[in-house]
């Protein structure tokens, strides 16, 4: 599963 | 880590490469009107979770990222307009939203807003330096400080590279981004041709001029 919760990287 | 850190003040050097040149040269001749205009739509569509950004490290950036890159349109649009020359900014922009818009609707990572525009902008990031490359190709030569800014903006992408190979061996948990991954490849792709110019020519101290 791609990761998808909001993305932590500018 | 140290090299997403490194690519993000990279890319914060690169905007105030930029905005010094303008201020100090009084001219924002050389550099793509085009090119900002697609930066301030990166941010805007990026940062859409600016209000609930949990790390204030992040909330940081982005908000210096909009505020700068707002200011540059500002000086380029209104304060330097006169030293501006469309005539020799003419990439058709319409080519690269349309790219990154058919990718961000085909394979977003979910159907919302915030997905959809969220890799509406790392596609269109990544190409989002060609009207300012194309306009470099045009005038055959760049002043200095306007190949630094460029050189810096390619870096910070180039080293969040390394930065996914060193999350990806050292987080666990971490998924691969392959949205992200992929866009910042071809990112760094499309500036290796100017890194060897600037390597070659402005390392050693002489004017950036393409062969």
């Amino acid at each position: 599963k791609e990761k998808v919760q909001g993305h932590d990287e500018l | 880590n140290i090299f997403r850190v490194l690519g993000d003040f990279s890319h914060l050097a690169s905007i105030f490469i930029l905005l010094h040149k303008i201020q100090q040269l009084k001219s924002c001749s050389g550099i793509s009107f085009k090119s900002q205009v697609l930066y301030m739509l990166v941010y805007i569509t990026r940062y859409l979770d600016l209000p609930w950004t949990s790390s204030p490290y992040n909330f940081i950036f982005k908000v210096l990222f909009i505020s700068s890159e707002l200011y540059i349109i500002y000086l380029m649009a209104r304060a330097y307009k006169p030293t501006n020359d469309p005539n020799l900014d003419t990439f058709h922009v319409e080519f690269l939203l349309g790219f990154a818009g058919l990718l961000a609707l085909l394979f977003p990572y979910k159907y919302t807003i915030l997905e959809v525009f969220w890799a509406f902008s790392i596609w269109l990031e990544s190409v989002a330096i060609l009207p300012q490359l194309f306009m470099l190709q045009r005038t055959g030569e760049a002043e200095a400080m306007t190949a630094h800014y460029i050189a810096a903006l390619g870096m910070y992408r180039a080293l969040y590279i390394p930065n996914w190979i060193y999350r990806y061996f050292s987080e666990p948990t971490h998924k691969v981004d392959t949205i992200a991954v992929t866009a910042g490849i071809l990112q760094t792709i499309l500036y290796s041709d100017f890194f060897w110019i600037y390597y070659t020519k402005v390392m050693r101290g002489e004017k950036f001029k393409l062969p």
